[in-house]
């Protein structure tokens, strides 16, 4: 895997927080 | 004046030897020869009588290789923390163009050269040939680079931070040390977002500080500003970070160089909101010097 | 609007045009400075929607010569070394990852092996364009720039497969829509009104998403079924937006080959159980069942009489439909009355289209349609109702469609549903029906049916 794609492995953002209405 | 003579230092190898860019007084870059710690000096030096046939009285010809720290508040005196000499000519006359081979054999070269807004630290040679009226001084600058080892121990830098009931996250570095060609991989993960964020960057400040006691100057540099994100996320978003620091004039850290200076490096996670207001997290990370091979 | 776009368009001739003269002389990393410069013009917040397509289409434009000159020179084996590495160094985050995309187009063209590593890091770099707007465009950008080269295979090979594809185009569905659904939640509520306009003119973009993904030659029913609709559909009724909601389902059926829809009838209806209350259900519904009835229809011409329907026998097409929309206005206790009667009226049409014979299915439909009315205790309900309307058209579409009186006669719940009616509208049926007798000249055959059919057309006696 070459640096230039590398990524942290993230957790994923629940469906609910996704859509939640911004505060 | 009578007679008078040019002085040059030739250095072996100097074909092979990589050279390292050194920023110069007037913000330029020179080049200079480089060499590592440990690594030994040696080469010719050459003087060439200004006129050929008349003969030049001296007292005396050496060699010193120095490497010392500049104060630039204290201009005057110069710390020597490498000094060695070498006796090339004992006091007599010259009568033709002389070269004298010399050899500083695994000088030890502890610190890097480094030229900051307070303070430079530099390697040089200095030919003198002693006369009555002037001594004839020639200095030649070398490049001295410390290299290091992979950090046996490299943790990542998690961290959560935030502002009460106003802005929660969490910065992911995937080191704590970095070489000067590394890439910072890192994430910033939201857990509360109740300010209007218009957009967020990482700058990358180095921190030089000079003097002990009362007077310490600090001197902050942002080296990179780096917008990593445009727009407000909300709870359970991610940011990928990824900084590449090849394209950067960095240095590795130094700590405490002879008790006269240091040079620090920290990423600065900064926010800013709508109404410009900027919220940020400094945090230290370490930069070393990888050999290139 | 009109003046800001027109400096931005001004700055962008002028970067694109230096761009191309850098280029034409070689110099890469010049023609890449004034490529981010001309990008610069895409971070602005100044431009509606509509100006900043123009803006957009414009750049994406002149962009293209970047690419074609780098698939060239890299084709010509003067790859540039580390470019992917090298834009990355550019200091915003909007001009950076219209490069990379454009950057990681050449690396994928010109070598299929880093095809799956790279349209993952792009799909997920691009979370750093979080602005709805921007990032909507962004996403899109990258849409169409991997429009042709997602691997489209179900074997493993070093390209990646098609599940990497739907992969990619479900992640950045996900994330287009979280991005379209956050805008109605920008600015003031004042302007709700403009905002939802300017949703409107966005929405192509999410749905573009959907069209890639039924481009997926290798994307069959079973992946269908077990990947790509799921994907849809979870996004779908979590984002708890009715605009996107209402457009997602229509874009769903519109662009998914009918067999599909028919082999996922359960999962789709379900779903629109669960739609927002201000969604409008039964237009889905019902333009869900004029497709398949269309498609059943179409087939039907092309074959010989009495073959039965493409509609594949074992699929109990009807009970399906039925199942599931008794279960929507069930779960959907707010659906005005006229668009649960709509919904029956689109059954029997649909059971007629698709099962003529089966005329137990559209009595079937009225009964519970009448069972509905009773629950409701309606009687004598007024023509000036909606729901009057509907019901007629319900009872309509019966009489049409056999055009024999006495086989709307034996339907045994339409009489019961025509009582229902007030006077004026049960007089307005029989009339209705009366012409229809007239107009086919149906024979009654005897006494017994006679009885019935003045009866029926009683209202226009007493």
């Amino acid at each position: 895997e070459s640096d230039a794609t590398r990524r942290l492995n993230v957790k994923k953002q629940t469906l609910d927080d996704a859509y939640a209405v911004p505060a | 004046f009578g007679q008078s003579a040019e002085v040059d230092i030739v250095f072996d190898g100097a074909e092979n030897r990589k050279l390292a860019e050194v920023k110069t007084d007037d913000g330029k870059k020179e080049k200079y020869l480089l060499y590592f710690d440990g690594e030994a000096v040696s080469g010719k030096v050459n003087v060439t009588l200004k006129k050929p046939g008349s003969k030049m009285e001296h007292q005396g010809i050496k060699i010193e290789l120095i490497g010392q720290i500049e104060l630039y508040y204290d201009r005057g005196n110069h710390h020597e923390f490498v000094a060695f000499l070498k006796e090339l000519a004992r006091p007599g006359d010259l009568l033709q163009n002389t070269s004298y081979p010399f050899e500083f054999a695994n000088v030890e070269k502890p610190y890097e050269v480094y030229v900051g807004s307070n303070v430079r630290l530099r390697y040089f040679l200095r030919v003198t040939i002693g006369r009555r009226l002037s001594d004839i001084v020639k200095e030649v600058d070398i490049a001295v680079h410390t290299l290091c080892s992979y950090p046996e121990i490299n943790s990542p830098i998690k961290m959560e931070v935030g502002i009460e009931d106003c802005l929660h996250i969490e910065f992911e570095y995937n080191k704590s040390k970095y070489h000067l060609k590394d890439v910072i991989v890192g994430k910033i993960y939201f857990l509360l977002v109740r300010i209007k964020i218009k957009h967020m960057e990482i700058a990358i400040i180095k921190r030089e500080t000079t003097g002990s006691g009362p007077h310490v100057f600090t001197e902050n540099e942002t080296i990179a500003k780096y917008e990593i994100m445009d727009g407000a996320p909300v709870k359970g978003e991610s940011i990928p970070i990824r900084v590449f620091l090849a394209g950067y004039d960095l240095t590795p850290t130094m700590r405490d160089i002879n008790k006269k200076f240091s040079v620090r490096y920290f990423l600065n996670l900064v926010l800013m909101d709508t109404e410009d207001r900027r919220y940020f997290k400094q945090q230290e990370i370490i930069l070393w010097r990888k050999s290139d091979k | 609007q009109e003046k800001l776009l027109g400096d931005a368009l001004q700055i962008v001739r002028g970067q694109a045009f230096s761009m191309k003269r850098c280029l034409d002389k070689g110099r890469l990393m010049d023609a890449l400075k004034c490529a981010s410069a001309m990008l610069s013009e895409l971070r602005t917040s100044l431009l509606s929607p509509k100006c900043y397509y123009e803006l957009y289409m414009a750049i994406t434009d002149e962009l293209r010569h970047l690419e074609l000159y780098l698939v060239d020179e890299f084709q010509k084996d003067n790859k540039v070394a580390d470019l992917y590495e090298l834009v990355q160094y550019a200091g915003n985050v909007v001009p950076r990852l219209y490069l990379l995309i454009t950057v990681g187009l050449v690396y994928i063209k010109t070598n299929s092996a880093l095809k799956k590593s790279i349209l993952k890091d792009l799909v997920e770099m691009c979370r750093g364009v979080q602005h709805p707007l921007r990032g909507l465009f962004l996403r899109n950008f990258l849409l169409q720039c991997t429009r042709n080269i997602l691997p489209d295979t179900l074997e493993e090979g070093n390209e990646g497969t098609v599940y990497d594809s739907i992969d990619f185009v479900l992640t950045n569905f996900a994330e287009m829509n979280k991005l379209w659904v956050r805008m109605q939640h920008q600015g003031h509520s004042s302007e709700k009104v403009r905002r939802e306009k300017e949703r409107e003119e966005l929405k192509i973009l999410v749905g573009t998403n959907l069209v890639h993904l039924s481009q997926l030659e290798s994307a069959n029913l079973e992946v269908y079924q077990r990947l790509i609709l799921p994907g849809i559909l979870e996004q779908v009724v979590s984002c708890r937006d009715s605009i996107a909601q209402e457009y997602l389902m229509e874009c769903i059926i519109q662009v998914f080959p009918d067999e599909f829809h028919l082999k996922t009838l359960d999962v789709f209806l379900k779903s629109c159980a669960q739609l927002q209350p201000g969604v409008n259900v039964k237009n889905i519904i019902i333009s869900l069942i004029d497709r398949l009835a269309a498609y059943n229809q179409r087939h039907d011409k092309g074959k010989e009489e009495g073959a039965d329907s493409v509609i594949p026998t074992d699929l109990q097409l009807f009970d399906i439909f039925n199942t599931q929309i008794a279960n929507v206005v069930q779960i959907r206790g707010e659906m005005p009355l006229e668009d649960v009667v709509s919904l029956q009226v689109a059954l029997v049409s649909l059971a007629q289209k698709v099962y003529p014979t089966r005329i137990d299915y559209v009595d079937q439909v009225l009964g519970t349609t009448d069972k509905i009315m009773e629950r409701l205790n309606m009687t004598s309900i007024a023509c000036t109702l909606p729901v009057n309307q509907e019901l007629s058209r319900l009872l309509r579409l019966c009489i049409d469609f056999y055009n024999n009186i006495l086989v709307v006669l034996e339907l045994n719940n339409f009489s019961k549903l025509m009582q229902r009616f007030d006077y004026t509208s049960r007089k307005a049926m029989s009339l209705y029906m009366a012409m229809n007798v007239l107009e086919n000249e149906t024979q009654i055959p005897d006494a017994e049916s006679v009885d019935a059919v003045l009866s029926v057309l009683s209202p226009l006696i007493k």
